[in-house]
């Protein structure tokens, strides 16, 4: 997180804010419960607490307009830039504005989330400036989140507790929930949900994010899912790229997806079983594709299936246990994939390598092998 | 004969406009005309770098297509460093 120059805050925790107008997109009634809404994300973790008023001037003006709409911060129309803040301070300052060439909606994910939009904007009036946590609410590039299940991350906790402190109301004996944190590629005990090839990158999957290595440069850039593909659920339990199709297929549960590029192929979720995998099997543990001899194998925990992509049939003579197929490896697999003529089995995390042609085990590496810290 | 202008490729120039705009609302771009290079490193390359380390993208100074990518994503229209 960061904040301001100066660590600029207000004096007071007793704040006030007036809805000075209202968009089209929504109904009064809308606008008035998210703009409440997206103020209490500040105030449940901190001392900080907001009134409305109806008439005058309120510490938090709030208003929608577009194109040069008062300030030197001109508008640019429909996407582009959404809203903006100021910092605390006297006049402008607190004051939240948003841009009403936007489609603002209320609970889809259409358009832009009005709730999502003021709890960042929100963030500046309070003091705090931009994150590069892809994770944090203030991050500056919108992604959408479902609001009803919304938990203000740590790292804008983190900041928002730096300037203002706790909220000294919080029952011990019933806590807020563990703020959601944003996986550290450098954490040794990081178990990764989902490994795929995607075009001679690399993508590694875990909760809300995945990273992605460049082949020439190896740096891990990390990424919100939904960032990319809206459509595609978090916590991904597996993922492999087919040279066949030319396709990433991501899997959750029973329910398959198929990316071309970063586009989402139409037609999809499918089921799992549409890729031959009995109906017994409730979700992928992990999957890859063998280049060498154009076979998908499909992990589910202890046991693989092998799936021949040319001729989109089940392999007969399976489901095997992983460890008749790939000696010296016990247990699960909790992510594949293959590279270079290697195969990677992901256990927690730890990875076994092998060749891909004669299955011996080389190496038992860890994920930061991939994930250069 | 007369020779043509070469047509840089579509959408480059187009681009390189997208990001200048970019990073004069986020990053404090001054004007570019006449601006000094330091070290050999053009203002606009310096902010590219500046915009790509807050991304945690690839620090290249030049306007790649992730870059682009990230640039034409809708996002705040407080800027990412502090004026």
């Amino acid at each position: 997180y960061t904040t301001f120059p100066g660590n600029l805050k207000w004096p007071t925790n007793k704040l006030t804010y007036r809805i000075e107008n209202y968009t089209p997109d929504m109904s009064v009634s809308e606008v008035d419960s998210v703009i409440e809404k997206a103020l209490q994300v500040w105030a449940r973790v901190t001392p900080l607490r907001f009134t409305r008023i109806y008439s005058g001037t309120a510490d938090i003006m709030v208003s929608f307009g577009t194109r040069e709409h008062g300030d030197y911060y001109p508008f640019d129309g429909p996407d582009g830039t959404l809203a903006h803040a100021f910092p605390p301070a006297a006049g402008i300052g607190g004051d939240a504005h948003f841009d009403d060439d936007e489609t603002f909606t209320f609970q889809s994910s259409n358009g832009y989330n009005l709730f999502l939009v003021a709890a960042h904007e929100f963030g500046h009036s309070m003091g705090l400036s931009h994150s590069n946590d892809p994770g944090a609410l203030m991050y500056p590039v919108y992604s959408y989140s479902d609001p009803n299940s919304f938990s203000l991350p740590q790292d804008d906790v983190n900041g928002i507790q730096f300037l203002y402190g706790k909220n000294p109301d919080v029952n011990p004996g019933d806590p807020d929930p563990e703020p959601p944190t944003t996986p550290d590629a450098c954490d040794p005990n990081l178990v990764l949900d989902a490994v795929a090839t995607l075009r001679g990158e690399q993508m590694f999957f875990k909760g809300r994010f995945f990273w992605r290595i460049y082949p020439q440069s190896g740096e891990a850039v990390q990424s919100l899912i939904k960032n990319f593909w809206p459509e595609v659920p978090d916590n991904l339990d597996a993922a492999y790229e087919s040279q066949e199709t030319d396709r990433v297929y991501l899997f959750k549960g029973q329910k398959v997806w198929a990316i071309s590029g970063y586009d989402l192929v139409r037609g999809y979720p499918k089921s799992i079983s549409s890729m031959g995998l009995p109906k017994t099997v409730k979700k992928v543990s992990a999957a890859l594709y063998e280049e060498h001899s154009g076979k998908t194998l499909f992990f589910v925990d202890k046991h693989y299936y092998s799936y021949d992509e040319a001729r989109q049939t089940m392999d007969s003579g399976f489901p095997k246990l992983v460890e008749d197929g790939f000696p010296g490896f016990r247990g699960k697999v909790t992510a594949a994939f293959q590279n270079s003529g290697f195969t990677y089995l992901f256990k927690g995390p730890h990875v076994f390598e092998y060749s891909s042609r004669s299955k011996r085990l080389y190496r038992v590496l860890g994920n930061s092998y991939f994930l250069r810290c | 004969a007369h020779c043509l202008p070469i047509l840089p490729p579509p959408g480059t120039e187009q681009d390189k406009d997208v990001a200048e705009m970019y990073l004069k609302r986020f990053y404090n771009l001054t004007e570019q005309r006449g601006r000094v290079f330091h070290r050999g490193v053009s203002p606009l390359g310096e902010k590219l770098s500046e915009m790509q380390r807050f991304f945690r993208l690839k620090v290249t100074g030049t306007l790649d297509s992730d870059t682009l990518q990230v640039m034409k994503k809708p996002r705040c229209g407080v800027p990412d460093v502090s004026q």
